[in-house]
């Protein structure tokens, strides 16, 4: 059976936002996730990707997903 | 690298370290190990000094801690894997504190969350060095599986640290101010001496030493001085007395006997009361046969010998090429493997079987490393 891709797109753009509120000071802003290019969280993903040397697409692809699995020292990437 | 915002850093050189709580994965001996050789990786590059303490309040405050409420800090732990620890930045209170996530499995190997790679990241944080954009440093924030034949810090490391403190403070005047670290499998790796130890092959280089256990794939990496405070950096030569848990170090006209991690009192001693002449100013190269109770000694193109049995050395010394045939000039190091000697010169590893008196093998010297 093949994966049900919404269901994995939903568990991923979790995973990101989790790992952005936890290191990049993410807060979310309303209640609603609303996905668009000019987005606070493309911004912080591009943050992100940029300190992690990954490819800047502001989207949680595939490298970006990996990493945000892996583990890591806990302590934020924003010095302040 | 980088550092935290307004650069914070200690205005001493000498901190104190405490360990509040032990995680039960790993033995209080273990863990202590692990503390000590992750401050010392720092110590190695910088002028800092790091001393236990076991009551009281220290600069550096370490505890293991599950979850977000039991550590009272801003940032909670989330169960295993994701966070596996923290630091803060110098300061005062909870400045230059160390968490770990008792989550975690910690390990003092390649497996789960090997403590003395994680401690010697978060120990970074402590002194005031903030996370590396470089994969390869050791500042980096991924977890990424512990290699125990590498030097954990990155040259991005040190000169992260040394941006901090002073590395021409550093005590041993000899030192470079950017150390070198040795490749364990560059192809100019050569070694200043070889010799077993309790089962391990322990391979000597500057300041620094590879153990590795003939039957294990990993090789250790750790600092002379983390096991032998009173040796010096660059050994010419040393051996192994298995039946008495011994080692003699070489350095210049001296010598060392250490038994285990201790050196007895007394020691170095001049070369002569070995029984050399006086004229014998240095041992390239020396290794103890066990069967024959036999030790030799080896400078320039010539060897020496010493019967445990009748303690007699001999008179003379005698040219390598002619007792060991196809080892022709100078030894850099020597070791005994089971009926093996073998011989180290520049780049180059010959093996040499004792009893058919002959070069069986010409070896790289990175050959006991898994390159």
């Amino acid at each position: 059976f093949p994966a049900h891709t919404g269901q994995k797109k939903e568990e991923g753009m979790q995973l990101i936002q989790k790992y952005l509120e936890n290191y990049y000071g993410f807060k979310k802003d309303g209640e609603s996730f609303i996905w668009k290019s000019n987005s606070a969280v493309t911004k912080k993903i591009k943050e992100m990707q940029e300190f992690f040397g990954l490819e800047v697409t502001g989207r949680p692809d595939s490298s970006a997903l990996d990493l945000v699995q892996k583990s890591r020292c806990g302590f934020p990437d924003v010095a302040g | 690298f980088s550092t935290f915002a307004g650069e914070p850093k200690w205005a001493k050189q000498v901190l104190t370290y405490r360990i509040l709580n032990y995680t039960p994965d790993l033995r209080p001996a273990e863990v202590n190990a692990a503390i000590r050789k992750a401050f010392s990786i720092w110590s190695s590059v910088t002028p800092l000094k790091f001393i236990k303490k076991d009551r009281g309040d220290a600069d550096i405050m370490i505890s293991f801690a599950t979850g977000g409420k039991s550590h009272n800090d801003f940032i909670p732990f989330d169960g295993p894997g994701g966070s596996v620890a923290h630091a803060y930045a110098p300061g005062k209170d909870i400045g230059g504190d160390a968490h770990f996530d008792e989550d975690e499995t910690w390990t003092k190997s390649t497996e789960g969350a090997n403590l003395f790679y994680v401690a010697a990241h978060e120990f970074g944080h402590s002194l005031g060095l903030f996370h590396s954009r470089d994969p390869n440093a050791l500042m980096y924030p991924v977890y990424r599986k512990f290699d125990p034949s590498v030097f954990p810090l990155h040259q991005d490391d040190i000169n992260g640290i040394q941006s901090l403190y002073d590395s021409a403070e550093i005590k041993d005047p000899t030192e470079s101010k950017e150390p070198v670290l040795p490749n364990s499998c560059g192809p100019d790796l050569t070694f200043d001496a070889v010799t077993t130890f309790r089962g391990e092959i322990i391979f000597f280089k500057d300041k620094h030493f590879w153990r590795k256990h003939p039957a294990v794939r990993e090789v250790d990496f750790d600092l002379v001085s983390l096991f032998w405070p009173r040796l010096p950096s660059g050994v010419d030569a040393a051996y192994e007395i298995p039946e008495e848990d011994k080692i003699l170090f070489f350095k210049g006209n001296e010598f060392w006997v250490v038994k285990g991690e201790t050196i007895p009192p007394g020691y170095p001693q001049k070369l002569y009361a070995l029984g050399f002449s006086k004229d014998v100013a240095k041992i390239d190269a020396a290794f103890y046969d066990r069967n024959k109770g036999k030790a030799y000694y080896f400078t320039a193109d010539k060897f020496w010998s010493y019967d445990k049995r009748n303690q007699s050395m001999d008179r003379k010394p005698r040219l390598i090429k002619d007792a060991f045939p196809g080892i022709n000039a100078k030894v850099d190091a020597v070791f005994q493997h089971e009926n093996f000697l073998y011989f180290f010169q520049g780049r180059k590893q010959f093996e040499f079987d004792s009893d058919k008196k002959k070069v069986t093998r010409l070896l790289k010297t990175n050959f006991w490393f898994p390159c």
